[in-house]
């Protein structure tokens, strides 16, 4: 399985609308910094149903969607897709690509959707589960966070031997 | 379930030892558990000890070594557990040029299995990159996105440094 | 004792604004007292917002715009209580090559009245430096040193970028 | 004041002695991962009479002292002098030069020295507190802190101002 494309609308950074198309090999994104390069990494750790705002740098669902600036309104609701093709089967259904999906409100609502159609996170969590992708903990490394690996304590790095296992 | 992870320990151990000698060009290290009688709580601990140097304290380690050894080990349980796809924000930071060189090949040899997307300001990633995609902030504090030949944007940062 | 802390306080907040700004080229930022009614306990907060951008939780900033505003209460405390040497150990890591240029900038202002000796990896940093010192391990793993110029190290890593 | 040279012998990894002249400019220290560049920053530290050995990256007196590598049988004692110029008597004793000296031996006694004569930690502390270098909280900014001051409680963030003021 591998990821073909990501797109976002509202989610922090990226008021616009913006698509990322990615094939098999190495992807690099470079940019300046506070351009939006780990924002890309929240978003993709989010539509794969981060819970934990703290891990996306946030404390809120608000935190998530475009706060405005200077030369733009703020927006209601942030969205990330992430379009999988799934033609070696990986993710054990019957569809040759997958598109994970999430929105988020103003309001705190937070909506997930699998091939357009409006799921549960425990569904989406299921399927990430059974594709092997519920190893979360080392899917996405962020920025500071290898350092952090060594700097866990003995019981916290065991997770990722579980995660793994 | 004991049995899941011991066998994924014992696995992701082996590979460690291999990719900490190959990022370190040398030296040694081990996982080791806290509580081997334990397997339902036993915790994992690392010693690591570079080439030439003397087997001492992880927290003497410098940054580069310690991001290095940390790689051996998230490199060791992709090589066993791998997931689809990874993203890496600025793993390489803290590494000199030698060892840079030495993060790339671990990521050319994991590739054909794994997809990695590599958020760098570092020349030497991004030659080893197929696509480049590059993010900058608009006039209107809005994030824009654009795709990037690679050859084209070493050839344009090279002129820059003249 | 109060009076001191009280004094300082104002003074540092008012330097780490314009340092704030000078760094980031814009936006706005300020050093807040949690407990103002209570200046022997009250501890020292931060809110900052880069050009552009709406004020939000500092969490949300990035890794580079984290570096700049540390370095912004740093350069403040330093402007208004100097010490007669300070040592940075790679306080540029995080920096893109605009950022370290500001970051220089902010160095050689301070440095009449400043020693400043950074460690660092990064070019533009070395370029800002009128002594160099190289540091390298030697085969039998022990730590040797060796006074460099400026224009020659940067000329011979011009050369092995080729 | 300034820092005119310091000298390290069995500091570390510097089991060689070595001597850096500084002069009133911005010194850059540069070399591989691993060489010993932090290893002078702790030294610094050190030698100032940091007794902290969580800050120097150790855990005891020995962690100071060269342990010895597959070249080299490891050493008893570590030194560091700091060798300041103090002609504008920013430190008010009557030297224009200052040597500032530390031993450790592996049986973890630690020896200070001032001027050549051996004095107590409290006696270095003294003369560093007067020529207002007890601001050790950001004299040697190490590596990874910049982010940390960021990320302290607002009640350790105010002992930089207790610091500096
Ligand atoms: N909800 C939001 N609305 C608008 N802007 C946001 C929001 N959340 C975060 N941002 C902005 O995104 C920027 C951070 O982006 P990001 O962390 O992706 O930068 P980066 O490209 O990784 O930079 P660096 O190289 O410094 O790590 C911050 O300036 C922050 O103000
Ligand atoms: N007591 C000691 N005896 C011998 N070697 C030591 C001792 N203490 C630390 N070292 C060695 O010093 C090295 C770390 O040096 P240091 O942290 O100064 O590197 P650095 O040049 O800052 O590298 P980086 O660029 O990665 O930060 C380690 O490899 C460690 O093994
Ligand atoms: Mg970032
Ligand atoms: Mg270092």
């Amino acid at each position: 399985m591998y990821l073909k494309a990501l797109e976002l609308q509202g989610y922090k950074s990226f008021a616009n609308k913006v698509e990322f198309v990615f094939d098999r090999g190495v992807t690099a994104v470079v940019g300046p910094n506070g351009s939006g390069k780990s924002n890309v990494a929240d978003a993709i750790r989010w539509v794969l149903g981060e819970q934990s705002y703290r891990s996306l740098r946030g404390k809120k669902t608000e935190d998530m969607i475009f706060s405005g600036s200077d030369g733009r309104a703020r927006l209601g609701m942030a969205s990330a897709t992430l379009i999988l093709d799934n033609s070696d089967k990986w993710m054990p259904i019957d569809f040759s690509e997958v598109t994970i999906s999430r929105r988020a409100y103003r309001s705190g609502e937070n909506e997930y959707y699998l091939n357009g159609s409006r799921v549960r996170l425990k569904d989406v969590a299921e399927l990430l589960a059974r594709g092997g992708m519920s190893r979360q903990t080392y899917t996405v490394i962020g920025q500071g966070m290898i350092d952090r690996v060594l700097s866990l304590h003995a019981a916290e790095r065991r997770l990722l031997f579980e995660e793994a296992a | 379930m004991e049995e899941a992870f011991a066998e994924t320990f014992e696995q992701v151990a082996k590979e460690f030892k291999n990719y900490f000698s190959m990022l370190f060009g040398g030296g040694e290290a081990q996982l080791i558990l806290t509580d081997p009688d334990n397997m339902l709580e036993t915790g994992v601990d690392i010693v690591a000890r570079p080439p030439g140097k003397r087997l001492q304290s992880m927290a003497l380690l410098s940054g580069g070594e310690r991001s290095l050894t940390a790689q051996a080990l998230i490199f060791s349980l992709l090589r066993i557990s791998p997931t689809p796809f990874v993203i890496f924000d600025e793993v390489d930071a803290m590494l000199d040029e030698a060892n840079v060189g030495r993060f790339r090949d671990a990521l050319s040899r994991l590739a054909d299995e794994i997809q990695f997307i590599v958020i760098t300001h570092n020349r030497r990633t991004i030659e080893s990159a197929n696509t480049l995609y590059g993010v900058s902030m608009g006039d209107d504090s809005v994030s824009q996105v654009y795709s990037l030949k690679v050859d084209e944007w070493l050839e344009a940062k090279k002129a820059a440094k003249v």
